[in-house]
């Protein structure tokens, strides 16, 4: 437990290396587990089947660090200062916050060490702070207009209550004043009460 | 404009363009979007009411016609490249999907990829002309993600050189193919080929299934709608059934495997090349989670920069509620989540293309690999994008829950992508068993490339699981 692969929490590129070794070490063992069940005389099918759970964990795992990967490749095709800078931000919360949901993994594997693990969980914090004068630029930088985007809630020019109160003017039950199902059945109940 | 999003905007370190243009690729690819978009938005004949306060056949109405002049729209503006098509009909229907999604997404791609040159000539044009209105049978109504199961037979008559279609159990029903129900003519069924008396697995047949003059349902042809979804109100997805259906044999996708006129059978390279298209689709996937978790996002992040609520510091104004670290710890680990997706949509798009033109020249190394990465990735992005929309529209409290706020029009039409071209749980399954099989070839000395290239480690001890 005293142990650690991962030197500096904020290096991206030593997260990835956990990720990776965090991958190999689920796979290994979903394979070894498979593997000893066959050896004590399973079907392979069935210990294949008494192994699922181990399996798709490796899985994810390892679709886990190949979307850090790609992540952390990119920026160095990220040539802007700037972006570079809030996009490597927005990578290394990434990693950490993975991280810092899957830490069972990370200690499991010797990885981490539960000193660095509240480093993660605090740098975390930290990086919400670095995160949030950028926010809305992150999203504006989808460019989605408002006619893609569909929505009252996320509209470009923020102006959302008074387009609420347009929409909600639209529903087909505004249509009358007096729907016609009070005529029909609220009025005959309410003179028979 | 909001002094709050004008604020924030004033207040960014970068310049939002610059990243635009990152997530598209380069420049040139940003300006023809946003042309292709002006292209829509300009047009009053794409302008239509809100489907919100729509029923769902006329939901469905409203998708066809915009679909049929989406068609001719793209003719007349000379848009052919797959990638603006595809800008093109997401910018008319918005996101949504329409009832030639499986025409356009699956039926001209498996023309592409799987039908002989002497087939591509005789079906590729009617297709794209709409005389063929194609969709993919795969499903059926009691077998999804488990192929070998599905049980739906075309038994070779050398006598007459047909094929004969049949549903022999009403679990063998094809069941949810995108405009199966109305819309489409034929369709691309997946079917055991049973030929000298044996089953020979599944395979790819193109099958008329309604008159290409009337419409009509031809002999031997049971269709229709399989009813409402829980989204998907545009499409007709749609059920089919065969009572012992004859087409000729020409009408076998035999880019690969074949049936001689006498019956005999001729094996493919790979059993894997007669899912090429549900790879294809898989791979694109990745991208629809990037796309439908940004959109949820930009809605969750921009309202929380608008909607002030509580108060942080007694007795002062009620904050934004993005200044909230709870709300920042809700939507920042979506937002980083949806960058990321984005960039792996790309890798994703990038490598199916270099792969396929791989095994076209014949190299089929790298096939075990993309299928088994474009079923993982496929299941990864896509149940991280549906539990982050579902968590984007609780960030925007009450007003989430309407419908105005578009988060549920995304959710409903995302949500299926976590179970259409394969369950999620089996297409881990799939990876594992890709993974533990390079695994195994590691320790038995063999070097590994590609994103697995780390279990090549294994064998030299690097990495072992070790008990704490």
């Amino acid at each position: 437990a005293g142990r650690s692969l991962v030197k500096d929490i904020n290096d991206i590129q030593n997260l990835v290396e956990a990720y990776k070794q965090r991958a190999a070490w689920l796979v290994v063992a979903a394979a070894k587990n498979v593997n000893t069940d066959s050896k004590r005389g399973k079907r392979k099918e069935d210990a294949w089947n008494k192994n699922s759970v181990d399996l798709v964990r490796a899985s994810e795992a390892h679709c886990h660090y190949v979307v850090v990967k790609l992540f952390a490749d990119k920026l160095s095709e990220v040539l802007d200062v700037a972006a570079h800078r809030i996009l490597s931000s927005l990578c290394l919360f990434y990693a950490l916050h993975g991280i810092s949901k899957n830490t069972g993994d990370f200690l499991q594997a010797g990885l981490l060490t539960t000193l660095q693990v509240d480093l993660v969980q605090q740098r975390v914090k930290d990086l919400l702070a670095v995160i949030r004068p950028n926010a809305v630029a992150l999203v504006d930088a989808f460019d989605y207009s408002d006619t893609q985007l569909g929505s009252v809630l996320g509209r470009y020019d923020g102006n959302v209550y008074e387009n609420m109160f347009e929409w909600a003017k639209k529903s087909p039950l505004n249509k009358t004043q007096v729907h016609e199902s009070f005529h029909k059945y609220l009025k005959p109940l309410q003179s028979k009460l | 404009m909001n002094p709050d999003l004008s604020r924030e905007r004033a207040a960014a370190s970068f310049n939002p363009e610059t990243i635009t243009v990152i997530l598209d690729g380069s420049p040139e690819r940003t300006r023809r979007r946003r042309e292709i978009e002006g292209l829509v938005l300009n047009d009053p004949s794409f302008q239509h009411e809100d489907p919100n306060f729509l029923s769902r056949s006329e939901r469905y109405e409203l998708a066809i016609k915009k679909s049929a002049l989406m068609v001719q729209k793209m003719r007349e503006h000379g848009i052919s490249d797959p990638e603006e098509i595809y800008w093109f009909k997401s910018f008319v229907h918005r996101g949504r999907p329409e009832p030639l999604d499986l025409h356009l997404g699956m039926f001209l791609p498996t023309l592409l990829n799987q039908a002989t040159p002497e087939q591509q000539e005789r079906l590729f044009m009617p297709a794209w002309n709409l005389e063929i209105i194609g969709t993919y049978a795969q499903t059926e109504m009691g077998h999804g993600t488990h192929l070998r199961g599905l049980e739906t037979t075309a038994t070779y008559d050398p006598s007459t050189q047909e094929f004969i279609l049949n549903s022999p159990t009403v679990s063998s029903i094809k069941w949810w193919p995108g405009g199966l129900g109305k819309t489409s003519n034929h369709a691309v069924v997946l079917a055991q080929l049973y030929t000298q008396g044996e089953c020979r697995g599944l395979h790819a047949f193109i099958v008329p299934i309604r008159h290409m003059g009337t419409h009509e349902p031809l002999p031997g042809v049971v269709v229709g709608d399989i009813g409402p979804k829980f989204g998907f109100d545009e499409t007709d997805n749609g059920f089919l059934k065969f009572d012992k259906l004859r087409i000729p044999r020409e009408n076998m996708l035999m880019k690969y495997a074949k049936v001689e006129p006498d019956g005999t059978y001729v094996k493919p390279l790979s059993d894997k090349l007669t899912y090429g298209t549900m790879v294809f689709i898989r791979s694109m996937i990745v991208g629809d989670s990037a796309r439908s978790l940004s959109r949820a996002c930009t809605i969750a992040i921009r309202y929380s920069a608008v909607r002030h609520q509580s108060e942080i510091r007694a007795g002062e104004p009620e904050p934004q509620i993005l200044d909230f670290q709870t709300q920042q710890y809700k939507l920042f680990p979506l937002l980083a989540t949806a960058y990321a997706f984005q960039f792996v949509g790309s890798y994703m798009s990038h490598t199916y293309h270099r792969i396929s033109a791989e095994i076209q020249a014949g190299n089929l190394n790298e096939l075990p690999e993309l299928h088994a990465l474009s079923a993982g990735l496929k299941a990864f992005t896509t149940w991280a994008a549906n539990t982050g929309i579902e968590e984007c529209r609780m960030a925007c409290g009450g007003h989430g829950y309407s419908r105005c706020s578009g988060i549920p029009d995304i959710y409903v039409t995302f949500t299926p992508a976590c179970t259409y071209e394969g369950e999620n749980t089996v297409m881990m399954l799939q990876t594992a068993r890709f993974l533990v099989k390079s695994y195994k070839a590691v320790l038995s000395g063999k070097r590994l490339d590609g994103m697995v290239s780390y279990l090549n480690d294994v064998s030299q001890h690097r990495v072992q699981p070790h008990p704490v």
